[in-house]
């Protein structure tokens, strides 16, 4: 299994969030902000099978758009996600 | 060194929280959002050592209890918990 | 790549965040609250090149600092820093 530590624009959470859960995928958010820019964005916590870490990637990719932020018109990517791997999962 | 990601239902926290620091463990609390229910929750970062891992296990099983959340009586366990290594831990 | 995971006391944060920006890190922050004294402090998420890891601790040391805290004037360390590793970076 991995973790997805995954930062989204927030005017893409609600579609990639329809999306995951219409897979079956299974996702928690948690609000944040940009180093940068001091806005808000979304950190979203994904652990996925390995056998279907490709998928998460189609769905974020359909849904979470690159676009420009900011008065100086900074490029802010669509996402940026850190995977990594779970030793041992549990659902108590 | 393990870094427990502990996602927990939020009137759970109160109990889990005394139970760790009174057996010494240390934690940090992030508010969180199911991505299901979209309903609020907890999520707990809990660094231990790897010799303590099964004490914190029998804590969480103690103090978190799966429930039926929700208008549609979702079961929601008590809590979901991800463990991943800590190549390096530094309290600067 | 690493992920550091790293908490510290809000009032560190403006210079932290300034010295990282300034050395062309990222970083990502998350409100978070200490299980121990109740009270709040920050968790940033630095995804930082391998090489480029020692120059972020610097940061942090130079920046973050130790303080007593809360009534019963309990020693609060300047950052705890948990780096895990990054299996797959992503920027879509
Ligand atoms: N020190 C710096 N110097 C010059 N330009 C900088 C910079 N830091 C960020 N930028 C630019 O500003 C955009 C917004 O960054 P922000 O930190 O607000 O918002 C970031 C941050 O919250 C997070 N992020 C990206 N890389 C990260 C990393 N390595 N570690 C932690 N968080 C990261 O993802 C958001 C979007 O990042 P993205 O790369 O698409 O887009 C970034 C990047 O194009
Ligand atoms: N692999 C994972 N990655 C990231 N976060 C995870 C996760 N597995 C669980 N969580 C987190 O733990 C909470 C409780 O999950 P649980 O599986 O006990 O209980 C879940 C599960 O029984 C059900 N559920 C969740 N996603 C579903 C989906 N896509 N389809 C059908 N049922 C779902 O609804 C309950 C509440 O879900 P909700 O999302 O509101 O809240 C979730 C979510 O915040
Ligand atoms: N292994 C770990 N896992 C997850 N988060 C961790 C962690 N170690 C530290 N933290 C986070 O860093 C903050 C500062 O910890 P520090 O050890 O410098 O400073 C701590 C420590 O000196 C003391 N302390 C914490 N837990 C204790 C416990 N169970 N018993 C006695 N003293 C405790 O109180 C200070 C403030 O603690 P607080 O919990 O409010 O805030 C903590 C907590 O949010």
């Amino acid at each position: 299994m991995k973790l997805l530590i995954t930062i989204v624009q927030d005017q893409d959470v609600p579609a990639l969030i329809e999306a995951l859960m219409e897979h079956d995928f299974r996702a928690t958010k948690l609000a944040s902000t940009g180093g940068f820019l001091r806005a808000g964005n979304t950190t979203l916590l994904i652990g996925v099978e390995d056998g279907r870490l490709e998928l998460v990637q189609n769905l974020i990719k359909k849904t979470c758009k690159g676009r420009q932020q900011g008065d100086s018109h900074v490029s802010v990517g669509g996402a940026t996600v850190f995977s990594v791997n779970v030793e041992r999962f549990e659902r108590i």
